[in-house]
């Protein structure tokens, strides 16, 4: 009771007696919240003190390795800037993590909720809590690797927290730099993407593309192929607003100060909170119209889809003996099998959708790719992950190719591309555009991203094949190992 | 080694790409010429 009347006192991690209990007999867990290729988070009600708190349950055939640096990572940060961990269970093949919860979601969240993008008002303000669960992070000497407006969630106080630590990394006194190219591929740095070695001001970069994210609603080169703009970044001038106009000097000159290509000379998280636009940003008081804006319309579609999932039941109860596939069809828009099977948390189905049918940038996930085989295990861990569970995780952007794939093979399947010429020709060959007409090359050109998307697809089986025997190797001896 | 053939990949769409980009713009150039 105590707790419910003091919102502000925090709960710090789970009674003794809650952690040797079945985990549902501890939570009463909720609705589901979000899903990523890591399992799924539940909001869930800690029945002993009636705070609610996030649930992350993921199948512990995954990467355990990562998960645990995940939860290491948590267990030792203790700043109200960065989501809290409470505890663990083992549940049948499920790992439930037991977190902080964040009412109002991520950043990225309400940016597509409300189909609006920030203020820079609004901007200041959360850059702010941002930058002071940065500055405590690197103080650690810990790099996120994966800040983006996803990743930053709020509070329904509106005080950012830093989220996702499942790629975060550790610097120690005997490694200054990581090599390992590790984050999300428009958010990324250019020392991360060239493999040069990189430090914690990796993490500011990455702020301030998330900065223009907040702005313009995406980050810069969007809409361009993510692979064009893995090779881009390094390469072109730091990206700026699209229309410096519209955006005040300050606002500029901060995001200027992140997007510095020399890593030595980008400003570090506690110079960038010494900036006139985040030292005089408002309290966080002024997200408060924000959120509710953003969980007024939620909570309106909750309803809507509760309300269609009982037409859609009602319609099913009042002809039992027909086929009505029609049902079907429709609550196919979003996640059917996740609107039945979660039973009574059917009205979650909307924060499902809003995940599905996010910009091309909201589908592309964290990219791990270890170049080197350098220090630690915790980095095998992590490309493990991918390559012996179960159900292997394919990165998103490689999904994003498949869906890419997938709708160039409609269109040729219709007939409307007549320049799929499948390979590129040769250098010596690139005469031969010139007996082509305008609408020949246009059309050259539209089909060279699927073109490429299937190349890619086609190598990155191919290291799949080779990889997964040296894989299953390696999880035999482990197997054989841990049984003697 | 699948780093170092995706960026090949990726460069030579890239090169082959601005080939046609400035083939098309030679084409308008060619036909503003003209007119």
């Amino acid at each position: 009771v105590q707790m419910r009347n003091h919102p502000r006192r925090q709960l710090k991690k789970l009674s003794e007696d809650s952690l040797t209990k079945q985990p549902e007999e501890v939570f009463d867990v909720l609705e589901k919240l979000g899903e990523g290729s890591y399992g799924c988070v539940f909001k869930a009600h800690y029945k002993e003190t009636g705070e609610i708190v996030a649930i992350k349950q993921v199948p512990v055939e995954s990467d355990l390795q990562e998960i645990i640096k995940e939860i290491s990572i948590m267990q030792q940060c203790n700043s109200p800037h960065v989501v809290r961990y409470y505890g663990s269970y083992f549940k049948n093949s499920d790992l439930w993590i037991v977190m902080e919860y964040c009412g109002a979601g991520s950043v990225s969240d309400i940016i597509r909720i409300r189909n609006k993008t920030l203020t820079e008002e609004e901007i200041a303000t959360i850059l702010q809590s941002t930058l002071k669960g940065l500055e405590y992070l690197h103080f650690m000497r810990k790099i996120h690797r994966d800040i983006k407006a996803g990743n930053i969630l709020l509070n329904s106080e509106g005080q950012a927290k830093l989220a996702d630590f499942g790629v975060a990394g550790q610097l120690t006194d005997t490694m200054a730099k990581r090599n390992t190219v590790i984050g999300t591929p428009f958010w990324m740095a250019p020392e991360v993407i060239q493999e040069i070695g990189y430090n914690c001001v990796a993490d500011i970069w990455s702020l301030g593309i998330t900065a223009i994210e907040m702005a313009e609603g995406k980050p810069p080169y969007a809409d361009i192929h993510p692979m064009r703009a893995i090779f881009m970044i390094p390469t072109n001038d730091p990206p700026k607003f699209r229309n410096p106009d519209l955006w005040s000097s300050e606002f500029q000159q901060f995001v200027g100060q992140c997007l510095v290509k020399n890593p030595e000379q980008r400003a570090t998280a506690t110079q960038l909170l010494q900036h006139p636009f985040i030292k005089f940003a408002k309290p966080s008081s002024t997200l408060r119209a924000l959120i509710t804006d953003a969980m007024e319309i939620k909570l309106k579609r909750q309803e809507e889809a509760e309300q269609r999932e009982q037409d859609a039941d009602d319609d099913d109860n009042s002809d039992e003996d027909e086929v009505d596939r029609g049902t079907m069809v429709r609550a196919g828009t979003g996640d059917s099998g996740t609107v039945r099977a979660a039973g009574s948390l059917g009205g979650t189905a909307w924060t499902m959708i809003e995940h599905d049918t996010g910009t091309m940038q909201s589908q592309l996930g964290t990219m791990v790719i270890n170049s080197d085989d350098d220090d630690d295990e915790e980095e095998a861990g992590t490309m493990k992950r991918r390559d012996e569970t179960l159900q292997p995780v394919k990165p998103s952007f490689l999904e994003y190719f498949e869906q890419k794939e997938k709708e160039a093979n409609l269109h040729n399947d219709a007939g409307e591309n007549n320049a799929d010429n499948r390979r590129l020709p040769a250098e010596a060959d690139l005469e031969v555009l010139q007996t082509w007409t305008v609408e020949e090359l246009r059309l050259r050109l539209a089909s060279l991203d699927p073109q490429m998307e299937q190349e890619i697809e086609e190598i990155h089986q191919r290291y799949q094949a080779k990889r997964q025997p040296i894989l299953d190797a390696i999880e035999a001896k482990k197997r054989r190992q841990q049984n003697f | 080694l699948f780093m170092k053939e995706l960026e090949h990949i990726v460069k030579s769409y890239e090169a082959y790409r601005q080939a046609l980009l400035s083939e098309v713009e030679a084409r308008k150039q060619r036909q503003q010429w003209y007119a």
